[in-house]
């Protein structure tokens, strides 16, 4: 453990429990594509298959735990909860995201370190977790403005990521034979993706304006 | 034997 993992999974978990607070404590989805969510359940539960077969310590076991419940109980609420899921505008949230599914299932059965039915799931996991927040992106491109509660929770959801590139460089100097394209290639086009909404919340954040995503 | 199975990351 490093410094820029733990603190890339402390972002990632204040990302998911921003959501969680959003959602619970004024009973509103505005603005959260369910789609984004629903495909990060998604990551979670094809990522952590070794969840009660391989112990690794328990702030792993903890947090897997987390992120699992997390972004179930999001998926959850947004679909079901009977005032949360009023808010929900699925007219905006059109993303097929199921176009991001099968593509990222094909890329992993072809590109995997070992055709195991475990290997091919963690690499499906990772490919899926590169364009899960396209869905998100594009809700937001749509409903221009965005409450800073979800600016926010893009915003850790996105660092996390490039926190892990700086976990991944540190262990490839410190760790021999430390190697895995796969990871590294994937976790870069992710945070690439944030990089034009890390623009515009930079610009926002300094010129104290609201963020404005241009259309 | 590596200690940690390579996946020890979240």
């Amino acid at each position: 453990m490093n410094i820029f993992r733990f603190a890339g999974d402390m972002t990632h978990l204040a990302s998911v429990l921003v959501l969680l607070l959003k959602i619970h404590t004024i009973k509103s989805c505005a603005g959260i594509s369910l789609k984004t969510q629903e495909l990060y359940a998604l990551v979670f539960a094809t990522r952590y298959l070794d969840l009660f077969t391989d112990y690794i310590s328990l702030y792993n076991t903890l947090m897997k735990l987390i992120f699992l419940g997390s972004s179930f109980s999001i998926v959850w609420y947004i679909r079901y909860h009977k005032i949360v899921r009023r808010s929900y505008d699925k007219d905006q949230d059109t993303f097929r995201h199921y176009f991001l599914v099968l593509p990222c299932l094909l890329l992993a059965l072809l590109i995997n370190e070992k055709f195991t039915f475990r290997e091919v799931m963690w690499t499906f996991s990772l490919y899926l977790e590169a364009v899960a927040i396209l869905p998100q992106l594009v809700l937001l491109q749509r409903t221009r403005n965005i409450d800073n509660l979800t600016g926010q929770y893009v915003f850790l959801l996105g660092a996390y990521r490039a926190l892990y590139i700086l976990n991944w460089i540190y262990r490839y100097f410190t760790e021999p034979h430390y190697v895995h394209w796969i990871t590294w290639i994937s976790g870069l086009v992710q945070t690439l993706l944030y990089a034009d909404f890390f623009y515009y919340y930079f610009q926002s954040w300094k010129n104290n304006v609201k963020l404005e995503l241009p259309a | 034997y590596q200690k940690h199975p390579k996946k020890d990351e979240l």
